[in-house]
């Protein structure tokens, strides 16, 4: 059965580093 | 172009939470990820509010708009109709609950604007 890390389930959101 | 979904949204897969604990998908509550990324070096979670949804470019993709973080930097992401998302205090909500029910198992809420998601950032961007 695979395993999936918790982080896996959540977006990266990473805001950009212009304007 | 988002065209399928992770396979970890299935309703049943085993998520390992950064302790070692290991979970199913739909069991997962608010502090799982809290306590998550408090453990890990590297990884912050953010509040990230849904601020606009708009059709995506594709048929069945969306665009979300979310304000990340304390200063509300503007992200948007285009993704499937039934791409779940953990909203703080209220779990897996979608654009389309019925899809995502019906081709994931997930029990989900209608994700709304203004709703608050679970997002993370790289610590070092800080």
């Amino acid at each position: 059965v695979p395993v999936f890390p918790w982080h896996s389930l959540v977006p990266f959101l990473a805001p950009t580093q212009s304007d | 172009s988002p065209t399928t979904l992770p396979p970890f949204f299935m309703r049943g897969s085993i998520i390992q939470l950064a302790d070692g604990e290991l979970k199913r998908v739909e069991d997962l509550k608010t502090e799982d990820f809290i306590q998550s990324a408090e453990i890990s070096s590297e990884l912050k979670i953010d509040s990230s509010t849904v601020e606009r949804i708009d059709t995506g470019q594709t048929p069945n993709a969306v665009i979300i708009q979310f304000g990340v973080g304390e200063h509300k930097a503007q992200v948007c992401v285009e993704v499937l109709l039934e791409y779940p998302f953990f909203v703080f205090g209220q779990g897996w909500s979608s654009c389309c609950p019925d899809r995502t029910t019906q081709l994931l198992e997930l029990s989900c809420a209608k994700l709304c604007v203004g709703d608050v998601c679970v997002s993370l950032t790289l610590r070092s961007l800080r």
